[in-house]
């Protein structure tokens, strides 16, 4: 553990707290992609079935079950609490294009031809592109509530606090996960458009609102 | 091998 990877999951952690803070107190998940939010589950269930097998950590332990938790604890709200403010016809990102191209990845890259490690290798590169649904939303409708841009911050900033974390791992313990690395750096790559905006716009007080 | 030690990273 260093402190880029703490202060990663921190911000991890953060962005879940805003997301839900934003469904409850606006009683409202409008701007959310529900299809971003599912894959979320996809990845952290498929990822974290080691919970049965391997302990690492209190804290790693912990952590996983919290985020399985939440990430259902979401789409129940999408889907069933406040399930009329969900507007699917805006949601329209096509799932098989990004589920399809990570099985096959994880076929080709990963360390160990097994259920375990298959499944966690499909969910490094689904995490990668799980955003997806949820930025092409944003594009499409050309707007988004402030509390909406900080909880994607927050989730951005978690992918890009793993870029130290990782600089430092390879330095001081020699460890390199290059599944992850590359995964990761595509990750956080995807976000580089929307902090642009977010650094120019929202933290000046405006509202985030892309060029027509 | 990262995996011979399992995945410690969230």
């Amino acid at each position: 553990m260093n402190i880029f990877r703490f202060f990663g999951d921190l911000s991890h952690l953060a962005s879940i707290f805003i997301l839900i803070h934003k469904i409850t107190t606006t009683r409202s998940c409008r701007g959310i992609s529900f299809k971003t939010q599912a894959l979320y589950v996809t990845v952290f269930v498929t990822r974290y079935l080691d919970l049965f097998t391997s302990y690492v950590s209190l804290y790693n332990t912990v952590m996983k079950i919290f985020f399985i938790a939440s990430s259902c604890y979401i789409l129940y709200l999408m889907r069933v609490r406040y399930r009329p403010t969900n507007d699917p016809s805006i949601d329209t990102f096509r799932l098989e294009y990004l589920v399809g191209p990570c099985v096959v990845l994880a076929l080709i890259f990963n360390y160990g031809y097994n259920p375990t490690e298959l499944l966690w290798s499909f969910s490094i590169f689904l995490e990668s592109v799980a955003i997806l649904p949820q930025l092409f939303m944003l594009q499409r409708t050309g707007e988004a509530e402030t509390i909406t841009t900080h909880y994607l911050a927050a989730l951005g900033a978690y992918r890009a606090l793993y870029i130290p974390n990782w600089i430092y791992r390879y330095f001081s313990e020699g460890y390199v996960d290059p599944i992850s690395v590359t995964a990761g750096l595509v990750q956080t790559g995807l976000y580089l458009d929307f902090f642009y905006v977010y650094f120019t716009k929202v933290l000046q007080g405006q509202k985030f609102e892309l060029p027509a | 091998r990262p995996s011979d030690s399992g995945h410690d990273e969230l």
